[in-house]
């Protein structure tokens, strides 16, 4: 302000542009970024009225010493990308950002996915979620059954599939690459044709996480 | 006080909004509109210190060492931060998933002398 020219606003601006910049600077060390995200691409308004729908649906409650703990709580929704995988799969590939020296302890995880079940189902029909290993691992490499359901005739629509123990092994590593393969077994029609994974049905995942920052003791003491 | 008004250099707090469409930030913050980015400014003469804009207990335990002690204005009382409050947000990230946390300790909602 000092340098600014003798006039009452200039001053006002002046401050006005020292607090957001200070907003700025806040919010990005508090929620732990370099910098503020470039998003990769656009999300669909529908699917993110959708997804926060089932994040409300399920919200964590603040228990009584949440204050307390040195946890902070995270929910987090990820929209997947589709991979093809073998003809009888479909793979679903989601992308997180890690820090470090976070340790992230799971506390729900659930895969939402818009099936179409044939109505004239008659044969059983079963849908399975593998957790994938590393890059390429998705045909039948090392893989992990998350869960697996039997589909009836009324199964159609958004169905959740809960995955919360599995998962913990893979946010407690380094990977950033989170791979699913979905997979059905019985006569009743191949995974791409029960599982709509288009744009305007994306599948997501809505995980509920503690996180324990490094070095909170410290900031404390 | 506890808001800082024209007629008082005391030690009050200072309120401020930042909306994120002001800064352009409102592409990857979903939720709030922005935040008060609020702090504490203004004088902490002696006869104030440990007065901490609301219960006064504590200002009357310095207010009475600082009489006992015959303490000059050698030392200083400050104007600091004595009540915050987290902030819920939803945002973007850069693989665009959805984040939702609380921030603590982040709103100043009330200020007094150290």
């Amino acid at each position: 302000a000092a340098a600014e020219p003798r006039c009452p606003s200039c001053a006002a601006g002046a401050e006005r542009r020292l607090l957001e910049e200070a907003a700025k600077r806040q919010l990005l060390e508090k929620l732990r970024l370099r910098e503020r995200p470039r998003l990769a691409h656009a999300v669909p308004r529908a699917a993110v009225a959708r997804a926060l729908r089932r994040l409300q649906a399920g919200g964590a409650r603040r228990g009584p010493d949440d204050d307390e703990e040195e946890e902070r709580g995270y929910e987090i929704i990820s929209f997947a990308e589709p991979e093809p995988t073998s003809p009888s799969g479909l793979g679903l590939r989601f992308q997180f950002s890690r820090t470090q020296d976070q340790d992230v302890h799971i506390l729900q995880a659930q895969l939402w996915l818009y099936l179409r079940v044939p109505r004239d189902l008659v044969a059983s029909l079963t849908l399975r979620i593998f957790l994938a290993g590393g890059e390429g691992d998705l045909v039948g490499g090392n893989r992990t059954l998350l869960s697996e359901r039997r589909l009836s005739a009324k199964g159609s629509g958004w169905r959740a599939f809960t995955l919360t123990p599995a998962l913990q092994s893979f946010f407690g590593g380094e990977r950033r690459t989170l791979r699913l393969e979905l997979e059905s077994r019985g006569n009743g029609g191949d995974i791409i044709a029960i599982v709509n994974a288009s744009r305007s049905h994306q599948p997501f995942l809505v995980a509920k996480a503690k996180v324990r920052e490094p070095g909170h003791h410290v900031a404390k003491r | 006080s506890l808001r800082c008004s024209q007629n008082s250099n005391l030690c009050c707090r200072k309120d401020y909004y930042v909306d994120f469409r002001d800064i352009g930030w409102n592409d990857w913050i979903i939720k709030p509109e922005g935040y008060q980015i609020n702090y504490c400014v203004g004088q902490c003469p002696l006869h104030v210190a440990g007065s901490p804009g609301m219960a006064s207990s504590f200002h009357t335990a310095v207010f009475n060492l600082v009489k006992a002690n015959n303490i000059q204005a050698s030392g200083h009382s400050c104007c600091v931060p004595t009540r915050r409050r987290p902030l819920s947000v939803l945002y973007f990230d850069r693989n665009s998933n959805i984040v939702k946390t609380d921030i603590p300790d982040m709103i100043v909602d009330a200020c007094g002398c150290s």
